[in-house]
């Protein structure tokens, strides 16, 4: 059963507490303001409050349980840190610290950070590149060779069975899942329109509304989008 | 050709601006601060500043080659939700913006806001999603319904090809690509790991070391990962 220690509860790491608790996690929450140590002790394991800052106020805390640790402190970049650095000498196994910019992003891992994120940066390249991409509705990034595309179907690929046309050999890509839109009416004569999943067989046969799920390469999903 | 307005050139901003330009976009930067300004202009579109709370200022702005705006101010909340009720007035057809807490996310839509994220939110759920499942290696929501979940291949599927296991009528899960590591010795009989990927045909037999992304809805997914 894992067990996270969050430090600075401000709105990204409150989030963090609530998503761990949902996906059945144990967490440990530290900030040094009682107010928002009281916001989150009914929701999370313990909430302790505490200047992480500080070696001496830190032996309150159950270091001995803890597997991972993040840094949830953004504007304080001395608190994050000094914490960060003091979480490494207590021997938390995996530390996580956030940065506001490259240079405290450097320090982090100097003094000892496995892993650091910058909000604004990682935010800041998905959403410019989901907008940019106006035929692409949705865009992941898996791993570094392959991206998953949500997209509409194109015409050259409409009307024909799936397996006819060959795609993985012919283009490298593959369908994973449909998108359709099915449109019916309601007792009072309303349009209804229901969308429904559907993965991708041998045998489906896209239709023109049809919105598609692709995973390639990047370039090869490029070359796929110009039919 | 895609034209962005993108206002206020604090971190998020500024990332929103290079992601723009790298995709090959138009990008219209504007911040009432002379220095950032100064930091953007050689490679944005067009740098202007200007305090974009006053309409009078705005004259200065060519809104009619904008097609999305996005307000990238976080902190300042009043400069935020001004800013953005005068882009609705210009009639910028499509307009997000930045909040920072739940009433700011209603003031924003209710002066005209498109679309609304709360960085701190979207990455505090998909960091504690990512630290809080180990066998899985990698996981995206995609839309409502389906998710994108890396993880080892279970005893129970392998050696045996594909088709045979008829996966998506039995578990309602599709596999999209298999990670293999391929082992081999290099001239001085150092051990050489090697990763290739592999699109799921009906003849794949999976291995014992493979990784697998499949597809499915999250309870699908977690039944199949019990195998
Ligand atoms: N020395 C410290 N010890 C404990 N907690 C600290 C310390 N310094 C800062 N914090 C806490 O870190 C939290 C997050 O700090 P930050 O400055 O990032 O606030 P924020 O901007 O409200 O966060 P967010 O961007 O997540 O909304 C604050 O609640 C603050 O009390
Ligand atoms: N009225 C205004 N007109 C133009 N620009 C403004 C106005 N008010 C604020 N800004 C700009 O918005 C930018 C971003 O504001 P914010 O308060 O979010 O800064 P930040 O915390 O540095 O941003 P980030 O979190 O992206 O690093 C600042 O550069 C600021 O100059």
């Amino acid at each position: 059963d894992k067990v996270f220690a969050v430090i600075g509860l401000g709105s990204f790491g409150r989030q963090l507490c609530s998503t761990f608790i949902e996906r059945g996690a144990s967490v440990i929450a530290l900030d040094n303001q009682a107010e928002l140590i009281d916001k989150v002790k009914e929701e999370v394991t313990q909430a302790i409050r505490v200047d992480t800052t500080d070696n001496e106020s830190l032996a309150l805390v159950p270091f001995e349980d803890i597997q991972t640790a993040i840094v949830a402190i953004g504007e304080n970049i001395e608190a994050s840190i000094l914490t960060t650095a003091l979480l490494k000498r207590k021997g938390v196994p995996y530390i996580l610290a956030r940065a506001v910019s490259e240079l405290h992003t450097q320090v982090l891992r100097q003094v000892g950070a496995d892993e650091v994120v910058n909000l604004e940066i990682d935010e800041g390249i998905k959403i410019a590149q989901r907008l940019a991409a106006p035929d692409i509705s949705d865009r992941f990034q898996i791993g570094s060779a392959l991206s998953l595309v949500e997209m509409k179907a194109p015409k050259a690929i409409q009307h024909k069975q799936l397996h006819s046309l060959d795609l993985r050999n012919r283009y490298r890509i593959s369908i994973v899942a449909i998108y359709r839109s099915t449109h019916s009416v309601d007792e009072v004569g309303n349009p209804l329109k229901e969308q429904t999943v559907l993965f991708a067989e041998p045998s489906t046969v896209l239709e023109e509304q049809d919105t598609i799920l692709i995973v390639g390469k990047n370039e090869d999903i490029d070359k796929f989008r110009e039919l």
